[in-house]
């Protein structure tokens, strides 16, 4: 309802001055200060990223499951309120019934962030025996003063490729601690999962012990190796098991997902 | 400046005008000057015309609101308004050029949520605290 006169725009209750480009992009600079972000992120979507991955698609689901509760009273309350307390697990199907509570784990967070893999290695039928298969994901962006309460590492199991759908596998997930060129790497156990090999679903390891060590030691992170064992010690192929690398479709690739607590509020630059 | 409030008052006791010896005065006041009373208004943060939405997912932008209105004596009793408010706003009328008037300010925020990539492509929800007013009032 206000009109220009000049390079002023008069409204009912005040006199309010048109911004120069410079102004425009200070205050843009003082609002990503506010959010925490040193400057305004530029995302280049990868190839073929009109279809949606998974790690997106988990992430819109924990944020309406929490947008829906903020807009019911139960998360928005005052300053101290906890963050979506009480949000049910997102959309994703788990065949995990361990780790800590979802709900539980996002009360505790100001920040959730996940990571797509970057590099995965297999040493698959073509290798001798253990077989397994590697993940690396980008933890560079992670903003100082967060720490880790819980991260996950999510990925997605067909149906094994097997004639026996009842047989258990268990599937193991570690920490690469240091890699050797003349030994096998040294390992650190994460989490172990046991399954049938017809199950299908998202499976969910709990990597929160590593993520604490990537982000105290950011130059030692080497990524996480998963195994999968048969009930007699026998290693499977993970893929022949059913576990879908980055070559799977890109709703259904690996993830890790991290809940973060700030240690601090944010210190934004005096204008 | 409570030590000088202290020794004048018993002096000025009458510069104080009490509501029962002046019925309707603040009535007056509220009627005549058409004051608008401390409360929220709508304020839209627009992320679309911030022209981010190429890294902010979710949501498009979020209903901040701001406080405006004035905290003028005798403090509306729908306001939120703290006890200190309710002296301030009594000194001021006493002395109006060296104590202002209460503010009309959030009297409770909450926190919304904010769904970005970041330049790596990662995805990361973010929970901002103190971005929305909730309720108004007298400070």
């Amino acid at each position: 309802s206000g009109s220009f006169h000049g390079n002023y725009l008069h409204t009912s209750s005040f006199l309010q001055r048109r911004l120069s480009g410079w102004e425009k992009r200070e205050m843009q600079r003082e609002i990503l200060s506010i959010l925490g972000l040193p400057g305004r992120p530029r995302p280049r979507p990868p190839p073929g990223a009109k279809l949606p991955s998974s790690a997106p698609l988990f992430m819109l689901d924990l944020y309406h499951a929490m947008a829906s509760e903020e807009e019911d009273g139960r998360g928005s309350g005052d300053t101290d309120v906890a963050w979506g307390r009480g949000v049910s697990r997102p959309v994703l199907t788990s065949l995990s019934t361990q780790g800590p509570p979802l709900e539980r784990v996002i009360s505790h967070a100001d920040m959730v962030m996940s990571f797509v893999n970057m590099v995965e290695h297999d040493r698959d039928l073509f290798y001798q025996e253990p077989y397994w298969k590697e993940f690396r994901f980008d933890l560079t962006q992670i903003p100082s003063g967060e720490c880790v309460t819980a991260a996950e590492f999510r990925i997605y199991k067909m149906r094994s490729f097997t004639r026996h759908l009842n047989k258990t596998l268990h599937i193991s997930v570690y920490e690469i601690v240091t890699e050797q060129s003349n030994r096998e790497s040294d390992l650190f156990l994460l989490d172990l999962q046991t399954v049938q090999a017809g199950d299908e679903g998202w499976l969910v390891f709990d990597v929160t012990a590593a993520s604490n060590h990537w982000l105290l030691n950011r130059k030692s992170h080497l990524g996480l190796r998963l195994y999968v064992e048969a009930e007699d010690g026998r290693s499977v192929d993970p893929g022949l098991a059913g576990l879908l690398g980055r070559q799977g479709p890109r709703s259904k690739q690996p993830f890790m997902v991290t809940f973060f607590r700030a240690n601090q509020n944010p210190i934004r630059a005096p204008r | 400046a409570l030590k000088q409030l202290k020794k004048r008052q018993p002096k000025k006791s009458n510069d104080l005008p009490h509501p029962n010896k002046l019925p309707g005065i603040f009535d007056d006041i509220h009627a005549a000057e058409g004051r608008q009373v401390c409360r929220r208004h709508e304020l839209y943060v627009s992320f679309q015309d911030l022209g981010w939405l190429d890294w902010v997912i979710a949501p498009q932008g979020y209903s901040a609101y701001y406080c405006e209105g004035e905290c003028a004596f005798p403090l509306d009793s729908c306001m939120n308004a703290t006890n200190h408010a309710i002296l301030q706003s009594l000194v001021h009328l006493m002395k109006p050029d060296s104590v202002p008037k209460a503010c009309c300010a959030p009297t409770k925020l909450s926190a919304t949520s904010v769904l970005y990539y970041d330049t790596s492509n990662n995805v990361i929800l973010k929970k901002h605290r103190n971005m929305v007013v909730k309720s108004c009032g007298c400070h």
